[in-house]
């Protein structure tokens, strides 16, 4: 894949960096030429100057790209140009980085192909953590459903999942369960667990005391999910 | 839950307004009166004063919230003392924003609970997207697994799972079907999908032109999934 990445700030800065490290060709562009001059022998190209102008984005060829990411957060009108030059110039796909809801509200407008706001995903993500404790992740699935996974309760240990039926009980599917063996140290506390994948469970499996649990259910489902014990 | 957040970033100020809109208590602190009033209505308390001092942090009384969230960036040095100083206090869960990975890594060092980079999780998801550009979504499921979105390809359509036997073919599990039934508008133009989830799909279950997989895969095999035509 070829990419330009405009605009090192965190979010630009470590993008840049993981296209680079999985064998992408990668063009940087950013005002700041300190930051240009981390990626002078990593890029294709490392470019310092003002995105807004227009002759320095036909020189990066956007037309020819697979992408072209526009991430200045600051300077929403800054963001917004540089979106509008490179739909003109004829970018095959754009994905711009949002510094809020209104700022997102443009550039969809606009025809931005993929708006992507990061501090507010990831606060998303933490309210899921601090309202579910018992969740160790959540992915969601269309409006109405999840797949969480769930620490094994107590309750179900030593029994198999036909034993368990929790499609009948409750609704769900074990989609897989993670099979953690305890790691001990010299004292015999807990210092890790090496993990394998059990996918698709049979209905003979039992479930052991520390296994976790990943399970499709509705998202209205959630809250009886949590109340296992 | 009771939570309080200091930093009222494009962070912070997110989940502040995530958790008082599922109806928990929050606190607010910030250095900058400005944010501090937004939530003078909404928050059990909105603080304005510099987190750093300690007797403002005792104050909100951490030992007896669910969470305390540290949501403050650009100045490392008063993220990582506010830190220490709720954990002195007795804080039970702390979650701490970093900067960069070095902040991560010193907040990690001191026993913060959980450590978020906003802007690094934000860049992983989106180099997935442009790296695997069939892929709808992608949720990593332990070290070796993916549990991925996939438009189904055309040689699928209207042959049963039975059938494309994709298990034994390809090692993958397919979890669930979005089916999605297509809405048009006056000119007969696709404007959006009408979406239900089917879970489990049953072995007789016909793939139809729109619909979108949700496949359990290793990521080994995710290149052979991509090639599905
Ligand atoms: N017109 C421009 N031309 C080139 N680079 C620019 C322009 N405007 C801003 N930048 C660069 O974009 C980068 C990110 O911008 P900014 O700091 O405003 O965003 P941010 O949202 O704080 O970033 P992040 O949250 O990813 O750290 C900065 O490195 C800045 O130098
Ligand atoms: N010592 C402090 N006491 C109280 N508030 C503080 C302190 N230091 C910083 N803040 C506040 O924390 C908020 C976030 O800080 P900052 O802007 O440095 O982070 P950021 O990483 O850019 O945030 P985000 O990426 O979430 O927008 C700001 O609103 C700032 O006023």
């Amino acid at each position: 894949m070829q990419v330009a990445v405009i605009g090192l700030g965190r979010f630009g800065f470590s993008l840049a960096d993981i296209l680079i490290e999985n064998g992408h060709e990668v063009l940087v562009v950013d005002k700041d030429e300190k930051l240009v001059q981390e990626f002078e022998n990593k890029a294709r190209e490392a470019i310092v100057g003002d995105a807004t102008d227009e002759s320095l984005l036909r020189s990066l060829g956007p037309q020819n790209l697979d992408a072209v990411v526009v991430a200045i957060g600051d300077d929403v009108e800054a963001s917004v140009l540089v979106c509008i030059s490179l739909m003109d110039i004829g970018a095959r796909y754009i994905i711009a980085k949002a510094e809020n809801d209104r700022h997102a509200k443009i550039l969809k407008k606009i025809g931005i192909h993929k708006v992507v706001q990061p501090e507010r995903d990831s606060a998303k993500a933490v309210a899921d953590h601090i309202m579910h404790p018992k969740l160790f992740d959540r992915f969601y699935i269309g409006e109405d459903h999840s797949i969480i996974e769930i620490k094994s309760p107590k309750s179900f240990w030593g029994k198999t999942l036909m034993e368990l039926d929790l499609r009948r009980k409750y609704n769900v599917l074990v989609i897989a369960i993670k099979r953690r063996e305890p790691m001990f140290d010299s004292s015999g506390e807990i210092k890790g667990f090496k993990e394998h994948l059990i996918a698709p469970p049979s209905p003979n499996e039992q479930i052991l005391e520390h296994d976790v649990l990943i399970v499709l259910t509705s998202n209205e489902n959630i809250k009886e999910v949590e109340r296992w014990q």
